[in-house]
């Protein structure tokens, strides 16, 4: 009877084990089974919100086409790659970068360490004006290289506009001046108004620059008398002030903008486009065009100035420093209203002029050679606070021009690594 | 690193450069058509 008891409990005993292990064996298939349903109910959702949004997406493309854009494009509507992108510190890593290439090489270092850089991103070394590699003390020095005089003829021509620095030309067109928006790419726009900023900028800090040329004042008038521009504060800049009355839309069919479409979007921009001599004194038919040029990491990073002009306001958008190579400008929409840039606005002789350096990734110090206590993306820097545009204005640097006469071709600055 | 041009011109402007191309500082970008010249 012993044994008997003893060999029920074995039996018992498996039975329980058993029972044990069918109960585990039903827990794993119940948690597979859970993971298996969630994962499907993810994936059919996943797939229905990206066909919503692929719909969505063609919807705002047509009324593109159409001209009814009602929708405004925001910055992580992409996908969460770019989300990622945009939430990493691309200016504090900039900064470390420009201190990194900032460090004396040493001296052996340095040609194969550029000649590797060149070979990379395709540099030109014969143009440049000081070929020996081993007096670039780091990259930083190498990256902001001068060329030799004579190897970037400027196109002459009072009515050419040169280019301005050495790039890849990524959109050129007309800026819509009813709407004043200009083209990211097709399909894709930005606010001029947003991109330059305007007088009425809720965040606007202003400052006078302590620049004075005024010894230069002969030179001044000669320089604005070539250039057909007018002379701040005479008589001749003083024009009515326009009154801008909606009477809806006059024409059957509209193939241009008018002109004072173009104007009300000027006078925007800037309060002094009347006042201080933006507009041109022989009145034109005139449109507002547009040029973005890419500076690829192998190109020579100074800019010059286009033609003959006066520099009168500068604003400075202290921002990210999302990469602006051409596929980022391709799927970030509003990348140059993000991007850290500084808007130079003022006249050539048809009128207003601006050009505008956007930093990027590991390139935002834009530096102005006009303007010697400006930088940007350093330490130094007083302009920190994020979504403010800080103005100041040249007009001390020529009292006769109202700004800062630039000729075409002059450097006018560069882009400097950090 | 991008510089961006905004600017007014009359209707005649026209650019010499296409999407893509390769520029150098100084080369044409484009001109003003010489029937506007006064």
């Amino acid at each position: 009877s012993t044994r008997l008891f003893v060999q029920q409990r074995r039996s018992s005993g498996e039975i329980v084990d058993r029972a044990k292990a069918a109960a585990a064996n039903s827990g794993r298939k119940q948690v597979s089974m859970k993971w298996v349903v969630l994962t499907s109910f993810t994936i059919v959702l996943g797939t229905i919100l990206l066909v919503s949004r692929n719909d969505s997406t063609e919807e705002d493309a047509t009324e593109g086409k159409k001209g009814r854009r009602t929708r405004k494009i925001k910055i992580f509507n992409n996908n969460w790659l770019f989300f990622c992108y945009s939430t990493l510190p691309l200016n504090a890593m900039s900064r470390l970068w420009g201190q990194v290439n900032s460090l004396t090489l040493p001296i052996w270092v340095r040609p194969w360490g550029y000649r590797l850089y060149s070979f990379l991103f395709g540099v030109n070394l014969d143009e440049m004006e000081d070929p020996d590699l081993t007096h670039y003390a780091n990259l930083s020095e190498f990256f902001y290289r001068n060329i030799k005089p004579g190897t970037r003829p400027v196109a002459q021509g009072e009515d050419v506009i040169a280019s301005p620095s050495d790039g890849k030309i990524l959109q050129v067109g007309i800026i819509n001046s009813e709407t004043g928006e200009i083209e990211q790419v097709k399909g894709m726009t930005y606010s001029i108004k947003e991109f330059l900023g305007t007088h009425s900028h809720p965040l606007m800090s202003k400052s006078a620059s302590s620049l004075d040329l005024t010894s230069d004042e002969e030179k001044h008038r000669e320089f604005a008398r070539v250039n057909r521009i007018q002379l701040a504060g005479s008589e001749d800049t003083e024009q009515p002030l326009l009154n801008f009355k909606n009477e809806g839309d006059q024409s059957v069919r509209e193939f241009k903008p008018s002109v004072s479409k173009n104007i009300h979007l000027l006078s925007q921009l800037s309060l002094n486009y009347f006042s201080n001599g933006f507009s041109c004194s022989e009145p034109h038919d005139t449109e507002l065009f547009f040029a973005v040029i890419y500076l690829a990491p192998g190109d020579y990073h100074h800019f010059h100035s286009p033609v003959d002009w006066v520099c009168k306001v500068r604003r400075h958008f202290p921002g990210d420093l999302f990469s602006v190579a051409p596929y980022f400008q391709r799927n970030f929409p509003n990348l140059f209203v993000l991007n850290e840039r500084v808007a130079l606005l003022g006249s050539w002789k048809y009128g207003f002029f601006s050009m505008t350096p956007v930093g990027a990734t590991n390139v935002g110090s834009i530096k102005l050679n006009f303007d010697q206590e400006f930088v940007t993306n350093s330490k130094s820097d007083k302009h920190l606070e994020p979504h403010t545009c800080y103005q100041a204005v040249y007009e001390n640097a020529s009292k006769i021009l109202g700004g800062m006469p630039l000729v075409k071709g002059e450097e006018m600055g560069g882009f400097e690594l950090g | 690193s991008t510089v961006v041009l905004c600017f007014e011109a009359p209707t005649e402007f026209k650019f010499d450069v296409r999407v893509g191309d390769k520029v150098k500082m100084g080369q044409k970008l484009g001109i003003i058509g010489k029937n506007d010249l006064k």
